[in-house]
């Protein structure tokens, strides 16, 4: 996922 | 990772520990929705689909890994436990989930990041895991009694919400680039029908009562 994504929450 | 992240996690993490410790403990699962249950199953396997293929950190890993196969296991002890399964209050639990997968998988059809495989599922899961405790709640407002875990377990899911939030409000304002329109708009929804359950939650607490919720 890019930065600053919410892609890496749970 | 901000501290109101890992709060998140960690009471997330602690529902889901309470509700397996109420299972075992009482050997019933009356007062929880087997819907709801299959929901967040749902929602955790639809939205780890790149698990194998996306590495974002050992501790993101590994919390998928539990929060798969723990929400696996509750909905196995609901269906397949010989003793569990009698005590699960099917003529309460009637809410029209389909509605709630058709309603998602439509919406994530229509609103996505990118038109991928993986990122609807991504936004399926979001938008189903927003409404996947309506009918846990459905349940507790029909039954009005709330044992001690069950209502623990609902206490410590929206305090998951509520963090998840700070969480966002933190990032924000200290990550330059940080997209999260879809997480946050269904994290509100998910976080205000909480609302009325802990406005009873904290009626109960004040009055040192045990927590009824109004038929």
């Amino acid at each position: 996922p890019p930065k600053g994504s919410s892609h890496d929450e749970l | 990772m901000n501290i109101f992240r890992f709060a998140g996690d960690m009471t997330h993490l602690i529902s889901i520990l309470v509700l397996l410790l109420k299972i075992y403990a009482t050997k019933s699962c009356s007062g929880i929705s087997r819907k709801t249950q299959e929901l967040y199953a749902l929602v955790f396997l639809a939205r780890y689909v790149d698990i194998f293929t996306e590495f974002i950190s050992v501790y993101n890993t590994i919390m998928k890994i539990v929060f798969i196969a723990s929400t696996l296991a509750i909905v196995w002890c609901m269906r397949g436990h010989r003793v569990v399964r009698r005590s699960y209050d099917k003529e309460l639990d009637t809410f029209r989930h389909y509605f709630l997968i058709a309603a998602s998988l439509v919406l994530a059809l229509l609103v996505h990041e990118k038109f991928t495989f993986q990122e609807i599922l991504w936004a399926f899961s979001i938008y189903l895991e927003a409404v996947a405790i309506l009918p846990q709640l459905v349940l507790l407002q029909r039954s009005g009694n709330v044992d001690n875990l069950t209502g623990q377990y609902v206490f410590f899911l929206g305090a998951y919400r509520g963090l998840y939030i700070l969480n966002w409000i933190y990032r924000y304002f200290t990550e330059p680039h940080f997209s999260r329109w879809i997480a946050c708009v269904s994290g509100l929804v998910q976080t205000a029908l909480y609302a009325d359950f802990f406005y009873y939650y904290f009626l109960s607490w004040k009055n040192n009562a045990k927590l009824k919720l109004p038929a």
